[in-house]
């Protein structure tokens, strides 16, 4: 069973999906994310914490057995269990399909939608526009996806929905308004099945879905 | 053929949002 | 044994990581990338593909058991092995942690490098410096971790490393010439070994390394 730190600053979707499967798992999992623990932008700049983490990025784990990870899919990946990670090569290789999906098609759409309203980027309306179609294609794969099916693979939460309901949360939170939402109602009753979950509530606390869409934060 | 890379999806400014992330959340740590 | 098809246009480094994972693996694939059996454009619009493969993205898989897979690296690990996969948690983990490095910190840069050069996007120098940079700091992140290792997760080839490789592909015979290169002396290392073993050489035939930097195609 897994035993280590997760650095992180707080409120970090990608720290998020590691600190829910380690629920799953029962993995021992300490988060570092304040002072004097971990204070992000100056932590990971010492040359102790590069010298394990060369990119000086979060989340970043360290084992209490000295084993060090980046990249947060594979954190996850690693504090996870056989039955998050999918049991069969097919099982595998359909948790690995969703989460090289929300990495690629989810996050930038997402990001380029939802950072402006955060006020971490400027405003540009032609870019927001086009973020906006890509997440309406996104939500048109899923809720086809789940039209007949409970979770992404297989019978049970795995890494998959852990994956992309980290990656959807700005979403479901900032601007994702019910008109918005309305035609892709099996990935709302997804999303919300999920959120809903003992180990999702343990580390996320109550999701409430956006009513009004955000506007960007001048 | 050479054409068809270009269909890729790439987020060519994954660079600039990752960099717009980390002053963020920096400031909010700081 | 998985045995299958993949659909890709012809020369896609994405659909090169499946096939030679293939070579490793033992398993059938047949790879259908030009007319009659597929036309990019034309075949991947068609209702029949887009019922299997709702995005009409490829490389898309399909077993001849009729299972079906897209995104490219859970293709890779389907028809790959256990020991490409990585065969502890510990090695699997850091397979994914290679995999989703290359996809988040390669991929972008090098794009953006290279597509100008091959005359598929406008060039902007401000862009191209940037991933120049970029492109720079992988290599001495992957010139520091092969600086005591072969290969990049264990003692033998992985996902980790077709993956990585294949990402790289077109940085090492568009633009790294030897110059830039010259202070990351382990990765070239690396990469040659990479596609000199037998497995990728099927694939890839013979790499030649960049003896001068394209500029942009105008």
């Amino acid at each position: 069973m897994a035993a280590g730190t997760l650095y992180t600053y707080p409120e970090n979707w990608r720290a998020f999906k590691a600190q829910i499967a380690a629920q799953y798992s029962g993995a021992a999992l300490k988060v570092a994310s304040s002072a004097p623990a971990f204070t992000f932008g100056q932590t990971n700049r010492t040359p102790a914490f590069l010298n394990n983490f060369p990119q000086g990025k979060v989340p970043a784990y360290q084992g209490d057995d000295g084993f060090c990870l980046f990249e947060s899919n594979a954190i996850a990946h690693y504090l996870g269990n056989d039955v998050l990670r999918g049991a069969t090569p097919q099982a595998s290789a359909q948790v690995l399909q969703w989460v090289s999906f929300a990495d690629s098609e989810i996050v930038p759409p997402a990001s380029t939608w939802v950072f402006p309203t955060l006020g971490i980027m400027q405003f540009n309306k032609q870019a927001t526009e086009q973020a906006k179609e890509d997440v309406k294609k996104v939500l048109g794969v899923l809720n086809q996806h789940l039209n007949t099916r409970t979770f992404l693979v297989g019978e049970r939460v795995s890494l998959a929905d852990i994956t992309v309901a980290c990656s959807m949360l700005w979403l479901y939170k900032q601007v994702l308004e019910p008109s918005f939402r309305q035609p892709y109602p099996n990935v709302t009753r997804w999303f919300v099945t999920c959120v809903n979950q003992p180990q999702f509530k343990t580390v996320l606390g109550e999701v409430k879905l956006c009513e009004k869409m955000a506007q960007f934060d001048a | 053929a050479v054409n068809f890379p270009g269909q890729e999806k790439i987020w060519f400014e994954k660079s600039r949002y990752d960099e717009a992330e980390r002053r963020f959340f920096e400031r909010v740590a700081g």
